[in-house]
């Protein structure tokens, strides 16, 4: 099972966006996907129509219960199912700081089932509290959506920083696998430097003894479409709001572009 | 002194370019500002070209060490001055939570000084946590900025709902002055949508007994403009890096339409 964090502590920049849509691209290409929303703000649960009740187990309950991962999702499209976020999940930042190694908690109720799926998508928060480590500590890869601005690669120092020390201490098989860019104006100035700027860096990086050395900046793109920002108010995915349009086409294309780069493990 | 926090836990909706380009605004306009940066991030000090170094008195040293506000604060604008952020800070949410009273602790250095300025603006992160608890617990008022975007709808009941809290709790005074709409494209289906789901909102509010009875959605709307995202990395606002452009226009009336709101306080 393949397992990927959809990270970057800077917010705004498509985090939930790509990881819903992904998640239903690899769906729709015969894998079969789990997405696992870690953000108290529940979008991703909320971009698939899937809202929780009482009753209805959790991401909290993952967490802070040890409830089996297999109690927790939905099945929502024909290969994808969803363990639900809901608001409950902001209290565990305070509730896990005294648990002993309340990093590995969901590593650990994931281990349980090791080939559960295809593939499994983690959607996190804008920040790099316990529930952000609890996704480093369980997954074998990272990507990360970065807007071409300035402000969202001002932070992109301490989020490489902070998988350097989950990679020591907590999870040694941890690798940067790409950088992705998103809601992109490609003909724009800006664009251009924060690419090369991005480019250079990861240039430097290749070869050393880093988790993101063998990092790339996918080749695709994913141009700002409106149709994206749309698509979670009829709970859908792109895949099944606006199939032609652009944000379908790159979503799909960034889907393949990274299947293609790693036998399934 | 008018005490206003920039507030929404949803990430990326424009919280920093509107913290910096409103206290920007307003000290061109003569009055005396200070931007507090509560954002681990640092990106409302990196705006204004500001990098905490060693030494340097900070937010983290405020919250963690009671540093008086009169010591952490530096003058970057003939009218303008900035309590800058640093990484140090993301500690704060466990350092203080076994602290008594960890929510007022902002209140009672800013209340140490109660004329300081004219205005005082905080920057807060995509989060809910003790951070901006603090923040909401020491101002008067707090203005929303809110992409027209579902997912950023969607989490407005949570964020409203949390001022509740802090009016019944910590600051019974505590008011939404108002929502300003940002990143705006103004011809989009989808923006109409969510304005009339916003005006709706807000009409059936008014009058009644929450926090936000009086709140309106500013006539002002900030319209997209790429060089409001290109002057962070001069470590300038709008106005000291593209002074005639959409984006310095709209910030310069959104402060005109808050200073005619109330009279100084
Ligand atoms: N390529 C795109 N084109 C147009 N709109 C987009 C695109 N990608 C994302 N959006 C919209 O931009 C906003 C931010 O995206 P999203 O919520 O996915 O970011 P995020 O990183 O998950 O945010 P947060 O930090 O709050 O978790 C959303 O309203 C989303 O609908
Ligand atoms: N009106 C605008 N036009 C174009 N770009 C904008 C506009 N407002 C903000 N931006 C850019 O959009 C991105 C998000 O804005 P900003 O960082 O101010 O949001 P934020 O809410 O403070 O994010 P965070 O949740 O990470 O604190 C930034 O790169 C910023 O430069
Ligand atoms: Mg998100
Ligand atoms: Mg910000």
């Amino acid at each position: 099972m393949r397992r990927i964090a959809i990270l970057n502590q800077k917010g705004g920049v498509g985090k939930t966006t790509t990881s819903v849509n992904l998640a239903s691209a690899m769906s729709g290409a015969g894998k079969t996907v789990c997405l696992i929303d870690l953000d108290p703000q529940a979008h991703a649960s909320a971009h698939l129509g899937v809202t929780a009740t009482r009753g209805m187990n959790t991401m909290y309950d993952m967490l802070v219960r040890q409830t089996p991962w297999e109690q927790t999702r939905l099945q929502v499209e024909p290969n994808l199912w969803v363990t639900p976020s809901s608001l409950d999940l902001a209290a565990a930042e305070v509730e896990l700081s005294g648990m002993v190694g309340r990093e590995m908690i969901l590593r650990d109720l994931v281990q349980a089932e090791p080939n559960a799926f295809d593939v499994m998508i983690l959607d996190c928060a804008p920040s790099l509290g316990v529930l952000t480590l609890n996704a480093l500590t369980c997954v074998d890869e990272v990507i990360i959506p970065l807007q071409p601005h300035f402000l969202a690669l001002h932070g992109l120092g301490k989020l490489l920083e902070t998988t350097s020390l989950v990679t020591k201490r907590l999870n040694p098989t941890l690798k940067v696998t790409g950088v992705v860019l998103t809601l992109c104006d490609l003909q724009t100035k800006l664009t251009h430097e924060i690419v090369e700027d991005l480019c250079r860096f990861l240039e430097k990086a290749r070869g050393g003894k880093t988790p993101w050395a063998d990092a790339e900046l996918f080749r695709t793109r994913i141009r700002r479409n409106i149709k994206l920002a749309e698509c979670p108010s009829f709970g859908k995915s792109i895949f099944g709001y606006a199939p032609t349009c652009n944000g379908a086409e790159d979503y799909a294309l960034l889907a393949q572009e990274i299947l293609n780069l790693q036998p399934a493990v």
